[in-house]
C-alpha cells in the first residue's frame, strides 16, 4: 500500500495474507470456510497451484506474527474464464479458496460482505484498499511487516481507460481494462495498492457495513500520478460466488 | 358237539307246524325256541291251531315252556270238544323267551287231516313297576317312584328325597350339594315341616372369588334349642356356620338370624338334629356382592377415572396425567395405566406417580449459546432462549428465540418452529474503526 497507513488490530479482520511458493499476496474471508482472492495469484503459468504450495494466515496485522499459524485450503475455485498466459489478460481475475477447517469469527478475523445484486460503483466514492503489499518509504519501495490501508476514491471507467491508453504510449503489453474491472486512486498518485496487495479487498460501505467492492488486481506502476489501479468488479461474480460455495 | 348260539332277539315273528298249510306228517318233535330283548316278555296270538284232539293232549300237542316250565299245552281245533284250545286270546310269557314243542305220534286219523298250527308273536314291553313285591324281603322295586320304559324301568324319588346309588331306593335329601350361583335359596328338609329325625345335612355356598355371600334367613327359623343360664345353647339341635378362615358359629332357637354378611365366597352351612325333639327347620335366601376395592386416591397432577363412589371387583380404573407430565412406575416412565380390581379386594397394582416431563438439553447453537429464562432442569414450560455470539454472529432474520418446552418433550417456539435457530456470521463491521481525525 502507498500513501497508506499501519492498520490498527481488528479493523480490516476480513483481511488474508496468503503465502503462494513464498510470494505474498492477499485476500479476503468471504464465509467461515470461504476467502476471496485474485485469481492471478494461484495461477502459474497457467495452472492453478497445487493446494500444499499455499498458505493462509488471517487474524493479525503484523505478518511475523501472523505466519505462525498458517490455515490450508482444501480446494481452489477460479474462475472458469480467467485466463491470463502471458500476464496481460486480467478480465475475471478472482479466484474463491475453500479452508480445510472452519473459521470461528472474532474480532481478528470476520468476514467482509459481499455486494448487493446491483451494488453501484459512483466515481469519486471512497474506498478501502489494504494489503501486505510493498510500501514506500524515502522514496523507496520496501515489504511491510504491518497491514496498511489506504482510503482511494473510485475512478470513472473513462478517465481510467484513457490513462490506460496513455500508458500505452509509454510502453507495451499494458492489460486491457474491462467492465469486469474498475479503478481506484488518485490522479496525483502517491496512494495506491501495489505488489504484494494483490487478492486484497477494496471495500466501500453502506450502512456501517464494509463491503467487497474490488480485489487488487493490477495497475501501471504504484502510486503514479495519473494511473490509477485496477481492481475486479465483484459485483459482477456474485452469481459465480454463490453457485461456487453451494457447490462447493 | 358245540352249543347252539343263543337265538338273536326279535321283537315279532311267526311260527308254523311243519308243512303249514299242509298237514303235519306223523312223528314230529320240532321245537322253537323264540327270544326278545330283556325287559320285553312274548305275545304270541295263534291265528290257526288244528292238532289232533286227545284228552290231555295225549297223542299230538304243542307245548309252550318258559325255562323249562311247561306252562300250556294245546291240541284240538277251535271247536272240538276234546283237547285244549287256546282260542283267540293270546299268550302272554313271564319273561322274553318261550320255547315251543310240536309232537305227533305215528297214527293221524284217517278221516280228518290236521293241519297243524301258525303263531305270531311280538315283544311286549313289561311293565316292571307293575309287578308285585319280590317276596325274597329285598323291598319294592323302587323304593318311591316306579316309571316304566320301554325295555326298562326308572326309580325316582319324591321331592325332598335322592336316589341312592343303587339306583333304586331314596335317601333324604338335605338340598345340599354346592351352590355355585350367584343367588339362590336353601332350605332344611321337610321345610316348614319338621324333618325325620338325625339329620345331618350339609350346604356348601361356594361362588367366583371376588364376590362375597349374604345369607338372608326368613323369620321362619326354629331349630330346637336348651335353656341355660347362660342362654338358649345349641346342644342337640343346630345349624353350623362356617365362614372361611372364620370360627364357625352355631345357630339355633326361634329367632331369626335375619341378614348375615360373611364377606367370604364360600360359606357352610352344617344341620344336625339328633334322635329326639322337633326342629321346623330353616330357609334362607342368599345373595352375592362383588368385593370392593379400597378407593384409589388421588394422583397429583393426575386424573383417575372414572370417579366411582365405590369400585368392586372387576372394575377398572384408568391414569392420566396432566399436560406436561408423564406417568411414572417404578422409576420408570409407562405409556398407559389401567388397574383392575381384584378378586381379594386389592387393586392389581399401585398408582403411578405423573412426574413433570423435560425437552433435555435443548441443542447447542453453533457460534452462539443458550441461556435459561424460566423453569426447571428443561422440564415443562422452561423457557429457554437462544442467542448467538454477538457481534459477530447475528440470529438468522428476526425470528423469536425464544423456545419453550412443550407438553410433546420439544422445544418449541412462539411460532411452532422446532429447530433450533441458526448464527449467521455479521460481516463487514469490525470492532474497531480506523479513526481519520487529521484534515
Amino acid at each position: 500500500i502507498f500513501g497508506g497507513q499501519d492498520a490498527p488490530d481488528n479493523t480490516i479482520p476480513w483481511q488474508v495474507l496468503l503465502s503462494v511458493s513464498g510470494k505474498r499476496a492477499g485476500g479476503m474471508v468471504i464465509g467461515d470456510r470461504w476467502v476471496m482472492t485474485a485469481a492471478h495469484n494461484i495461477v502459474d503459468k497457467g495452472a492453478v497451484v497445487s493446494n500444499d504450495t499455499l498458505q493462509i494466515f488471517m487474524g493479525l496485522n503484523e505478518v511475523t506474527a501472523l505466519k505462525k499459524s498458517p490455515l490450508f485450503a482444501a480446494s481452489i475455485h477460479v474462475h472458469p474464464e480467467y485466463n491470463n498466459p502471458s500476464y496481460v489478460d486480467y478480465n475475471n481475475d478472482i479466484a474463491l479458496i475453500k479452508l480445510e477447517d472452519t473459521l470461528t469469527f472474532n474480532s481478528s478475523v470476520m468476514p467482509v460482505c459481499l455486494p448487493e445484486p446491483g451494488a453501484t460503483y459512483d466515481t469519486g466514492v471512497m474506498g478501502l484498499v489494504s494489503g501486505f503489499g510493498l510500501t514506500i518509504e524515502n522514496n523507496r519501495q520496501i515489504l511491510t511487516n504491518q497491514l496498511k490501508y489506504v482510503y482511494l476514491p473510485v475512478v470513472d471507467q473513462q478517465t481510467c481507460r484513457d490513462s490506460i491508453t496513455s500508458a500505452r504510449r509509454r510502453s507495451n503489453n499494458i492489460p486491457d481494462l474491462t467492465t469486469n474491472m474498475f479503478c481506484a486512486g488518485l490522479p496525483e498518485g502517491g496512494k495506491d495498492s501495489c505488489q504484494g496487495d494483490s487478492g486484497s479487498p477494496f471495500t466501500l460501505t453502506k450502512d456501517g457495513r464494509h463491503w467487497a467492492a474490488g480485489i487488487v488486481s493490477w495497475g501501471v506502476d504504484c502510486g503514479r500520478k495519473g494511473t490509477y489501479g485496477v481492481y475486479t468488479r465483484v459485483a459482477n461474480y456474485l452469481n459465480w460466488i454463490q453457485k461456487t460455495m453451494q457447490e462447493n | 358237539c358245540s352249543p347252539l348260539p343263543e337265538p338273536e332277539p326279535q321283537m315279532y315273528g311267526e311260527v308254523q307246524s311243519p308243512l303249514y298249510p299242509q298237514p303235519y306228517p306223523p312223528n314230529l318233535q320240532e321245537q322253537w325256541d323264540l327270544a326278545v330283548p330283556e325287559g320285553y316278555q312274548i305275545r304270541l296270538t295263534f291265528t290257526h291251531l288244528d292238532i289232533e284232539a286227545s284228552a290231555n293232549c295225549y297223542y299230538d300237542s304243542l307245548t309252550v315252556f318258559y325255562k323249562e316250565k311247561a306252562l300250556w299245552k294245546f291240541c284240538g281245533s277251535e271247536n272240538s270238544a276234546d283237547g285244549h284250545h287256546p282260542g283267540n286270546q293270546p299268550i302272554l310269557s313271564p319273561g322274553n323267551s318261550l320255547t315251543l314243542i310240536f309232537q305227533s305220534d305215528s297214527n293221524n286219523p284217517e278221516a280228518h287231516q290236521n293241519l297243524g298250527f301258525s303263531a305270531q308273536y311280538q315283544a311286549i314291553d313289561i311293565d316292571e313297576c307293575s309287578a308285585p313285591e319280590p317276596g325274597d324281603g329285598s323291598g319294592p322295586l323302587c323304593s318311591q317312584i316306579c316309571l316304566n320304559t320301554l325295555g326298562s324301568y326308572l326309580c325316582s324319588c319324591h321331592h325332598g328325597y335322592e336316589l341312592r346309588s343303587d339306583q333304586r331306593t331314596c335317601v333324604l335329601s338335605c338340598g345340599g350339594g354346592i351352590f355355585d350361583e350367584p343367588e339362590g335359596h336353601l332350605f332344611s328338609p321337610g321345610y316348614p315341616n319338621h324333618p325325620p329325625h338325625a339329620v345331618s345335612c350339609q350346604y356348601v355356598i361356594s361362588v367366583q372369588e371376588g364376590f362375597t355371600i349374604t345369607l338372608n334367613f326368613t323369620d321362619n327359623f326354629h331349630i330346637e334349642s336348651m335353656d341355660s343360664p347362660e342362654g338358649p345353647q345349641c346342644l342337640h339341635h343346630w345349624l353350623e356356620l362356617t365362614v372361611r378362615d372364620e370360627q364357625p358359629i352355631k345357630l339355633c332357637g326361634r329367632t331369626s338370624p335375619g341378614v348375615i354378611v360373611t364377606n367370604s365366597n364360600m360359606v357352610k352351612l352344617e344341620y344336625h338334629t339328633d334322635d329326639e325333639g322337633q326342629s321346623n327347620g330353616w330357609s334362607l335366601d342368599y345373595s352375592t356382592h362383588r368385593v370392593k376395592c379400597p378407593l384409589p386416591g388421588s394422583v397429583a397432577k393426575g386424573r383417575v377415572t372414572p370417579s366411582l363412589s365405590e369400585y368392586l371387583f372387576r372394575d377398572y380404573i384408568y391414569v392420566r396425567c396432566d399436560q406436561g407430565y408423564k406417568l411414572m412406575m417404578n422409576g420408570r416412565e409407562i405409556e398407559s395405566f389401567s388397574t383392575i380390581c381384584q378378586s381379594n379386594g386389592k387393586w392389581h397394582r399401585p398408582l403411578p406417580e405423573c412426574r413433570i416431563i423435560d425437552c433435555g438439553e435443548p441443542d447447542p447453537l453453533l457460534n452462539g449459546g443458550v441461556a435459561f429464562l424460566s423453569g426447571f432442569q428443561n422440564q415443562y414450560l422452561s423457557v429457554i432462549q437462544y442467542r448467538c455470539n454477538e457481534p459477530f454472529y447475528s440470529l438468522l432474520g428476526d425470528a423469536n428465540v425464544n423456545f419453550t418446552c412443550d407438553a410433546d418433550r420439544k422445544w418449541r417456539s412462539t411460532h411452532e418452529v422446532i429447530d433450533s435457530p441458526l448464527c449467521l456470521p455479521v460481516c463487514g463491521q469490525p470492532t474497531n474503526h480506523i479513526n481519520v481525525y487529521q484534515r
